[in-house]
């Protein structure tokens, strides 16, 4: 099923707020699409989730789960 | 695990500047205190409490709006805490989410908190999604402890606990027991109290309480008074019970209509509980090895209760009478003892029953005497204890140590260096 766009504002602003994108200083907010893949797939590897890439239910759904509010180090390129 | 700072030293002060509505703030500061448990267990680190004025590691709720915090938080669910790396120290918690302890309902604080901690030490999150840091909230776990992946990272910033660590903690150590302002009654003489109960403990100790103050009986002389609070944290004096049931390791201590559970020295989740299946103001408490029961004594009557059971306490109180031939009722004090015998204590003196709960010939005898090495200075046969002492009515230490010296768990916390202090002493 075809993304919405909050869903996919909201899935950014998720990889965006625990480390797995890195705001890029000098371009604009917009992310590749491989950039944000390969956030998801830092984001599902560490989440012991089947790793696709793609915004699937289950990676939704441990978006939702409550947790800390410090970021994670698991995205290697980031976390440089 | 992820280092991303570190403490430069090793005994951090912290303050609780205020606690969330959804949970009693006494279940509250005991869960915070655990948190802080789990690593000073494992690494050479102290924590002490302060009331006022700036502390190293200071923890707070706050929700969507904060004075103090430009991190704000989202309401319940989501972001449940914050912290801030070494050597920083703020802890912060949402107040929105519904905190609690003890039960799977809720957000449990003491898994939380020593998330957090663990950030203000210097922890970043874990891979591992078992290990308390990692970034998402497992859920509420009753026998929660540390991952080895937690106490690697720890270890890594602070090292080992070692027996030099902590003898060197010994001196410097103030146990994370925060001061607690109620001041004590007075030091009862254990030459001429009432006792209010008696009980045979972990490692074959025996205790003895009164009003606000424990101590140890030994075969060679009594240990040192100690407040109760000092040793069982939040426990309040004036008992009414205590029994140790060597098959669950559990201590429950009874008082009014409440019942506390402690392992060792550590007050078990969720307690104290109301008493609400046999009366309040129980008179005394014993565990009788031979059917693995704990028996509960008041004015007349006794409950059998099986705490591994639902026990139908429809038909008691039974007449203790019937089952205990020869004891008084009412008795202040009773414990099966490790020479397979039952004691009961009343006033002045004490019965001793043999295996059939029958009292034996020559009883009562005097506690004080037999039991509290209180006597004359001439040397006299302790029929009790079978051995000729001549001790004197003032509570003096022996060096001997004693063949139930305790080997508390491995795990040492604070309190329990206090309970080390004690034992050591006494024996």
């Amino acid at each position: 099923r075809a993304l919405g766009p909050a869903e996919e504002k909201a899935a950014v602003d998720y990889l965006l707020q625990y480390g797995y994108l890195q705001k890029p200083l000098e371009v604009p907010d917009d992310f590749s699409p491989e950039d944000i893949m390969e956030a998801l797939r830092a984001f599902q590897e560490a989440s012991e989730l089947p790793v696709s890439g793609q915004l699937d239910e289950a990676t939704k759904a441990r978006m939702r789960q409550p947790r800390c509010g410090l970021e994670d180090p698991f995205n290697q390129k980031t976390l440089k | 695990y992820l280092l991303l700072g570190r403490w430069r030293k090793k005994h951090l002060t912290f303050r609780i500047l205020n606690l969330p509505s959804s949970i009693s703030s006494y279940k509250a500061r005991a869960a915070l205190l655990q948190a802080f448990r789990y690593w000073s267990n494992v690494a050479p680190l102290t924590f002490r409490e302060v009331q006022a004025g700036w502390a190293d590691i200071r923890l707070s709720f706050h929700g969507r709006q904060s004075p103090t915090c430009s991190n704000t938080f989202d309401g319940p669910g989501k972001v449940l805490a914050h912290a801030d790396i070494p050597e920083l120290g703020s802890v912060h918690f949402d107040e929105d989410e519904f905190w609690t302890e003890g039960t799977y309902r809720g957000v449990n604080l003491r898994i939380i908190a020593a998330h957090e901690l663990g950030h203000a030490l210097g922890l970043g999150h874990s891979r591992y999604t078992q290990a308390l840091m990692a970034p998402v909230y497992a859920g509420y776990r009753p026998y929660f402890k540390l991952h080895p992946d937690d106490v690697a990272g720890i270890q890594a910033l602070y090292g080992k606990k070692t027996p030099e660590t902590e003898d060197e903690e010994e001196e410097m150590e103030v146990p994370i027991v925060s001061p607690v302002p109620i001041e004590p009654g007075p030091m009862p003489n254990p030459c001429s109290s009432e006792l209010d109960a008696m009980m045979l403990g972990p490692h074959g100790k025996t205790y003895a309480f009164k009003g606000d103050y424990v101590w140890t009986v030994t075969n060679t002389g009594l240990g040192p008074l100690f407040r109760i609070s000092a040793l069982w944290e939040g426990l309040p004096g004036n008992l009414d019970a205590a029994v140790y049931s060597p098959r669950t390791q559990w201590i429950h201590f009874f008082k009014g209509n409440k019942v506390w559970r402690y392992i060792n020295f550590r007050m078990a989740p969720g307690f104290p509980k109301k008493l609400n299946r046999v009366e309040p103001n129980l008179d005394a408490a014993l565990y009788w090895p031979l059917n693995q029961k704990v028996f509960l004594f008041k004015g007349s009557g006794y409950w059998q209760w099986d705490e591994l059971a639902q026990t139908d306490f429809s038909r008691y109180p039974k007449p203790i009478k019937e089952l205990f031939t020869g004891v008084p009722d009412q008795p202040s004090a009773a414990m099966s003892w490790r020479d397979g015998r039952v004691y009961f204590f009343k006033g002045k003196e004490y019965w001793r029953l043999n295996r059939q709960l029958r009292v034996e010939k020559g009883y009562p005898q005097n506690i004080a005497r037999n039991w509290m090495h209180c006597r004359p200075q001439t040397p006299v046969t302790n029929p009790s204890f079978g051995a000729t002492t001549s001790s004197t009515t003032d509570t003096t230490l022996e060096s001997t140590p004693s063949a139930m010296a305790p080997t508390l768990n491995q795990e040492h916390s604070p309190t329990d260096s206090i309970v080390d202090t004690i034992l050591s002493a006494t024996d």
